[in-house]
């Protein structure tokens, strides 16, 4: 990726990140849609051997054999016999039965985890730079699972098996299914096996937000990433024919727009359907449309569809305008007709003058490439957000990271829109999603464990999630694009990742199986479920109480309710710093009283542990979802470890 | 509609093995087979879960389900790219 290093603060290394040789030593296996291994992205020069301890392959194909691999794309499988039952043979001429990627999301996420740097990278122009992944050297190892009729879990839990034998260090995967309960989820049950193998698993959070309740893969072994912005954006403002000028933002690249005003037209009018505004295929009538730019609404359909549905009724250019489910977060395509995207206000206004117009025009300016926007990092509206729908008791999504128009590697096999008329061919894409997130933290996690052998995974989301900052430098808590409001941990969780504080956290919240097995235990799973999740039987003490929310989470969910208006949560704290005593502050709701018993927690060798409990009351009941946040944070003056609280009544 | 097979995975107590299977896919084999001659496993999972996949009917899916070592057979489910 271009920019999101020096936004992460790992552009200059010297320092604060490990060895290039540890580094190397880290393996992150990618479950996707596969990999384009000819990009630069995958070129290994510099690279010493394999690691030794790697017993994976370079499994051959269609147009893909064991050559494809090097020595940074140090494997490649691909698992397609559930595709296959489900969904019919793969047809060889329509798609490569191999780990040869044709979509595009597997090459992409793979590069942003780990991809060597590229000098000279772009999209038409756009976003230009050194692309790199976060890990630049940390190996990659592709496990194909996504296919063009889409991803099945019996393939996904073939893919994370077969990780976990190779030896992979940490596991990326940008995709998820519906919330349910562990034991029915295959990413969380092959996580748990993952997670006990030492693999840290991290996941994408989903693109269900702004709506509650929306995350995928929240079990607590898994480390959740939502997405933010950065602090770039590809202005494309809209002129209109009263004066008026709407920023906006776009990826095209082609001939321009002639250089006057063109006629506009609401495709809501130029339409005999119900849904005409949406563009939807065959729905906008081509004399109506003919020559003018073509203002369509957000919806049901894909953003760059709505633009070749425009061209294809001989619209000369789009304007996209945003929903009160977008608000005013601008998402950049690569459309294939001029064409920019603009938020709800910006929407509406332009709607008032198409309305208000008996002759209304307009032209698009495209302005390229602009960095140092600020705020930013903004939660984007699409991230989903907690509470977390299978457990209450954790919060979730646990940090976001870059995931807003990431420029990273591409596949050859299709065109920048993933359209089949988009011919065009790009080494580089620019996309948006929780699976552009989802890899960022991936390579940090790698990062992190190169810099930390014998840290946990748990150990490495600990550092993630207590060191994330919620705050913007120049002050004020980080903005939602869905509300323009500060957003709330149920929306980014602990926050923005900061992996060069992550590196030295001071303290760290570990947990082990153990805690996992334990944590099952107080959700009343049957000895059957907790075989399924954990492949073993674990009889949980029937004299001991177990408590979710006791977990040694390094953030706090709190579930009241009129009957229960006082919580008790136990943490266990492990030194993995300097010697010093920390001593802990609270920002509590005005409603909940938090204490924390003791105050100040004093270490005097690595690794040690020390426990504090954290009392949540509140005195009165609250309306049911009523939420409520607060922080807690230890910090010996050099070091602070963050956790956030959301507290919900029932 | 009740002949039609669906992908299912089914998640197998290995600490349940009868001491005359020498090999875990031998036993998930033998399970599978009691409910359907002609069903195959698609995948043998040893490291993610203990269990495998295969193509059942429905009948055939809840047949399992109470087969000795059986933890749970849960139909397959498609996920989504993020």
């Amino acid at each position: 990726t271009t920019r999101t290093p020096m936004f992460l603060g790992i552009d200059e290394t010297a320092g604060f990140l490990p060895s290039s040789a540890a580094e190397s030593d880290i393996i992150i296996g990618v479950l996707d849609t596969g990999v384009w291994p000819e990009i630069k992205s995958f070129d290994d020069s510099g690279l010493g051997p394999v690691p030794s301890s790697w017993k994976g392959e370079c499994e051959g194909g269609t147009n893909f054999t064991a050559a494809n691999c090097n020595r940074k794309l140090i494997g490649a499988r691909f698992f397609s016999m559930g595709y296959e039952a489900s969904a019919g043979a793969i047809n060889e001429t329509d798609e490569y039965k191999s780990p040869r990627d044709d979509d595009g999301h597997g090459t992409h996420t793979a590069s942003t985890a780990a991809g060597s740097q590229v000098v000279g990278a772009s999209l038409f122009g756009y976003a230009p730079g050194s692309a790199r992944g976060m890990a630049t050297r940390a190996r990659v190892a592709v496990y194909k699972v996504c296919w063009k009729g889409g991803c099945y879990n019996s393939d996904i839990l073939a893919a994370m098996d077969k990780a976990i034998e190779d030896g992979v260090n940490i596991l990326s995967l940008s995709l998820g299914g519906a919330s349910v309960d562990y034991y029915g989820d295959s990413i969380a049950v092959g996580a748990f096996a993952a997670t006990e193998n030492g693999i840290l698993v991290s996941c994408s959070a989903a693109n269900a937000g702004p709506a509650p309740f929306s995350l995928s893969n929240s079990a607590p072994w898994i480390t959740t990433v939502g997405a933010g912005t950065l602090d770039r954006d590809f202005p494309a403002s809209v002129s209109l024919g009263n004066g008026k000028k709407f920023s906006g933002v776009s990826l095209y690249h082609g001939d321009p727009l002639p250089g006057k005003l063109l006629p506009f037209v609401y495709a809501g009018n130029a339409s005999n359907v119900t849904g005409g505004n949406l563009c939807i295929d065959g729905s906008l009538d081509g004399e109506k449309v003919k020559g003018k730019i073509v203002l369509c609404d957000r919806g049901v359909n894909a953003r760059v569809d709505k633009g070749a549905v425009v061209k294809a009724a001989g619209g000369a250019g789009m304007v996209l305008a945003n929903t009160a489910l977008q608000g005013e977060e601008l998402v950049a395509d690569a459309h294939l007709l001029p064409a920019t995207s603009v938020g709800q206000k910006s929407g509406d206004a332009i709607k008032t003058y198409l309305f208000s117009d008996p002759n209304p025009t307009a032209t698009i300016l495209f302005q390229g490439t602009k960095v140092g926007v600020e705020p930013s990092p903004i939660l984007a509206a699409f991230s989903s957000r907690g509470p977390n729908p299978v457990t209450p008791e954790i919060l979730k999504p646990d940090v976001i990271a870059p995931g807003v128009n990431i420029l990273a590697g591409w596949t050859g096999a299709a065109g920048p829109t993933g359209l089949p008329e988009d011919s065009r061919r790009v080494e580089f894409n620019i996309i948006s999603g929780t699976s552009m997130s989802c890899p960022h933290v991936s390579g940090l996690a790698a990062l992190l464990k190169a810099a930390h052998p014998t840290w946990s995974p748990a150990a490495i989301r600990s550092a993630l999630m207590t060191t994330a900052y919620t705050a913007y430098k120049s002050g004020g808590q980080l903005i939602d694009a869905a509300t323009g409001k500060p957003s709330t941990p149920y929306d980014h969780g602990s926050g923005h990742v900061d992996p060069v504080s992550a590196l030295n956290p001071g303290l760290i919240y570990d947990a082990n199986t153990d805690d996992y097995l334990n944590f099952l235990c107080a959700l009343n799973y049957t000895p059957s479920q907790i075989n399924t999740v954990s492949k073993r039987n674990f009889t949980c003490d029937s004299t001991k109480k177990y408590s979710a929310g006791d977990l040694n989470y390094p953030s706090f969910a709190v579930p009241l309710s009129g009957s229960k208006s006082s919580v008790k949560y136990t943490r266990t704290l492990t030194n993995v710093g300097e010697s010093g005593a920390y001593k802990v502050s609270v920002s509590s709701p005005d409603s909940v009283k938090v204490s924390v018993e003791p105050q100040t927690l004093s270490f005097t060798t690595m690794n040690e542990k020390k426990s504090y409990t954290v009392t949540f009351s509140a005195p009165a009941a609250m309306a049911s979802g009523t939420n409520m946040f607060g922080r807690i944070e230890w910090s010996d003056g050099k070091h602070v470890v963050g956790s956030p609280v959301a507290i919900t009544w029932s | 509609a009740a002949a039609t097979k669906k992908t299912y995975i089914v998640h197998m107590a290995k600490s349940q093995m009868p001491a005359s299977f020498r090999h875990h896919a031998h036993w998930y084999d033998s399970s599978l087979k009691a409910v359907s001659g002609s069903a195959e496993m698609m995948y043998v999972y040893k490291n993610a879960i203990h269990g495998f996949s295969a193509r059942l009917t429905a009948k055939q899916a809840k047949y399992l389900e109470n087969q000795p070592g059986v933890l749970s057979v849960w139909p397959e489910m498609k996920y989504q790219l993020h």
